[in-house]
């Protein structure tokens, strides 16, 4: 599903100048995998999630996704993955601060073509899987951190997407929340075959997968057994 | 230093109405105290902490600052002890986009009256103690989740303030950082006499505090050892 090839990463420097921040990162990934990212803070996790997710390019080599170079695909096709194939959980959440989270967590399905009541349907058994229907009509700042986070995972599934990116999605859950959180992914991994990434620095979470990949300096530095 | 009797919070639901999210909260913390508060996500901790840092009032009930009864304080005298006297690290951060992190790091300096070159001075030294003097002059967007945190966290220290509010400040940290934070937060507290109260959802971060509070559902649940 996912094949990366010699792949590198530079951002501009402030004062001039760039800075390396992913290097010559190799890394195949097949269909129905679970993969736990962790690393260093700073040591490239996000930036390399950015890619796969087809929201930032490569400066150097190759990223191909089912297939398909993603340097080669058109705008258009590029924004019909992103919506309708990959589900991302952003670190940051990245919500619509002035719509409802019901009305957030359809918004891949508005891109899918969707109508409004079935949107609006999907997307409260959604938050209801998330412990949040009863919050539906609730704006992103109305809500606690881990309420947001869950909000943004909720979006992330929206559409059944074949690939989920999650970054640090437990970041803000307490133990008991987090567990519920991973069970579903777990569940959605094992029966409907669905491809899960999942940026995390904590090894109780990362246990869930079934192989560990770890950054350091921008390199993968281990690619194997979850052994923590 | 901190007085809290009977004291409780309602939010206005969408609908109509109010949702009571802090019922009933009695604590009182000493000077010099290391507090770690735990509990569900969406059980009232971040809303206790913005009411204990002056960024929100109660709906009912009584809080007592350093032996004065915050809701008799005029703005100014309110800002200032915002200001100068309470360092807060924010679960979501809240760094000014627009300016650099040296700039973000040096703004309660500002409000101190301290002149522009010790400004930079301190905050740069503050930088040095999270391990991000080399990227004083980057804006927080240029940064990971990590940094950032960090950021938000160097922030927080600026004034040398009596009490540190930690809402969350290991949650986009790996192992290695997180302890150095931790490291960084105890011997400030001990050498120092810095009273520290840290929200925090694990169990190895909670292990540095000397008494632990659980909340559930806007009640306080458990006030006493950390036995985890
Ligand atoms: N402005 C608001 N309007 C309505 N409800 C609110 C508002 N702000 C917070 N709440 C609600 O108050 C409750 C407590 O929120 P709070 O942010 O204090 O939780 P928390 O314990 O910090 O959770 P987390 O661990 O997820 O950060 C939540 O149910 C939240 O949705
Ligand atoms: N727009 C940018 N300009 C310059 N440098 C950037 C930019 N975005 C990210 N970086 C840098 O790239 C490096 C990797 O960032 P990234 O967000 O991928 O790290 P991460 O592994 O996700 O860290 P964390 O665990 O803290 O979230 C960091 O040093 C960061 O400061
Ligand atoms: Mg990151
Ligand atoms: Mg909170």
């Amino acid at each position: 599903l996912i094949q990366v090839a010699r792949l590198g990463k530079d951002y501009p420097l402030v004062g001039g100048g760039v800075t390396p921040v992913l290097r010559d990162i190799d890394l195949s990934i097949a269909p129905g995998e679970f993969v736990a990212i962790m690393g260093p803070s700073g040591s490239g996790k996000s930036t390399f999630m950015n890619i796969l997710g087809c929201l930032d390019t490569p400066s150097v080599g190759v990223y191909h996704l089912a297939g398909q170079s993603v340097a080669t695909l058109d705008s258009d096709r590029l924004a019909e993955l992103r919506n309708r194939h990959i589900g991302f959980v952003f670190q940051g959440f990245n919500l619509l601060q002035r719509s409802s989270i019901v009305d957030n967590v359809g918004l891949p399905l508005l891109y899918a073509g969707v109508g409004k009541a079935e949107r609006r349907r999907q997307a409260q058994s959604l938050l209801e899987q998330v412990g949040l229907g009863h919050r539906a009509d609730a704006r992103p700042n109305q809500l606690s951190g881990g309420q947001q986070q869950r909000v943004a995972i909720a979006r992330a599934l929206a559409n059944q997407p074949p690939l989920i990116l999650a970054d640090e999605p437990t970041g803000n859950l307490d133990t008991q929340t987090s567990t519920e959180i991973m069970t579903l992914f777990r569940r959605l991994n094992a029966e409907q075959g669905i491809t899960l990434i999942l940026v995390t620095h904590e090894p109780d979470i990362a246990r869930y997968a079934r192989r560990l990949v770890r950054f350091k300096d921008g390199h993968i530095v281990h690619d194997g057994e979850v052994r923590l």
